[in-house]
């Protein structure tokens, strides 16, 4: 199964 | 006051339709630098940027940097009503909750004014740092596009594989497995036709084609799209706007479990 991984799991909030 | 004046109409129109299907309401932040946005899709998978910069306007006034909440797909249907090559005034007065649209045709006989209200956007913005890319492939956007929405058509995800030699696009679905390999060119007579590879390491990920496709919504506002990936990083789609700026996606890769 490929898990969709989320944007926010690589950049920080600014 | 802010009073934007855009000779090429059309570009604005087409900005919009690259972004309104992943993106539904954005605040739009306006600086003496430019125009831009930087907003996610609802389910923060994919985020879009937006750089449209001053120079590349007729007439750029913005008096102090301002953030003007809109919904893109209320924006894109006033924009609809400019023809192609009608020169695009945005205005909104400091503190105002709506923001005007005013059209000229080119023999300027015609003047419209659309006035749309701005909405209060609570949106995260993210630091995006500066990342050396493992592989970079610039090839025609046309082609890109194709490719994508060829391998949406049997499987719902793409296995994008850089090598010196070349990208291969691999999807498999129900029916079967489709693969298409770019070769790397070399010709030097048309660059707008050539794909170009940049690599320091081969990569292979993994991306969702369902948001590929609405990137691909950004086709018309350039000749070659720019693809850059890093094993350990979100992929980069760049669209160059020429003489403005650029439309960046960013997408997440899947991981096998």
């Amino acid at each position: 199964v490929n898990q969709q991984r989320q944007i926010t799991s690589f950049f920080t909030k600014k | 006051m802010l009073e934007l004046r855009l000779l090429q109409g059309g570009l604005l129109k087409k900005v919009l339709e690259a972004m309104k299907d992943l993106v539904n309401d954005a605040n739009f932040d306006c600086s003496p630098t430019g125009f831009s946005l930087q907003a996610m899709d609802s389910s923060h998978v994919a985020l879009v940027s937006l750089l449209l910069r001053s120079e590349g306007f007729e007439h750029y006034r913005c008096d102090r940097n301002v953030s003007m909440g809109m919904n893109l797909n209320n924006m894109a249907k006033m924009l609809r009503c400019a023809g192609n090559d009608d020169i695009v005034t945005l205005k909104a007065d400091d503190g105002s909750d709506c923001i005007t649209f005013m059209f000229e045709n080119p023999s300027q006989d015609k003047i419209a004014d659309f006035e749309m209200k701005l909405m209060d956007i609570d949106s995260e913005h993210l630091g995006i740092p500066d990342a050396e890319y493992q592989s970079i492939v610039r090839m025609p956007a046309a082609e890109f596009a194709r490719i994508c929405r060829d391998l949406s058509t049997i499987g719902d995800t793409v296995l994008i594989s850089v090598s010196k030699e070349g990208v291969q696009f691999s999807t498999r679905g129900d029916m079967g497995t489709a693969n298409i390999v770019c070769r790397r060119t070399t010709t030097v007579d048309k660059p707008e036709e050539d794909v170009i590879i940049e690599m320091e390491e081969p990569v292979s990920l993994t991306f969702a084609l369902r948001y590929l496709n609405s990137f691909t919504k950004a086709t018309p506002l350039a000749t070659q799209v720019t693809i850059s990936m890093s094993s350990d990083l979100p992929m980069v789609i760049e669209y160059r706007i020429e003489g403005m700026g650029y439309i960046r996606y960013y997408l997440a890769p899947k991981i096998d479990e």
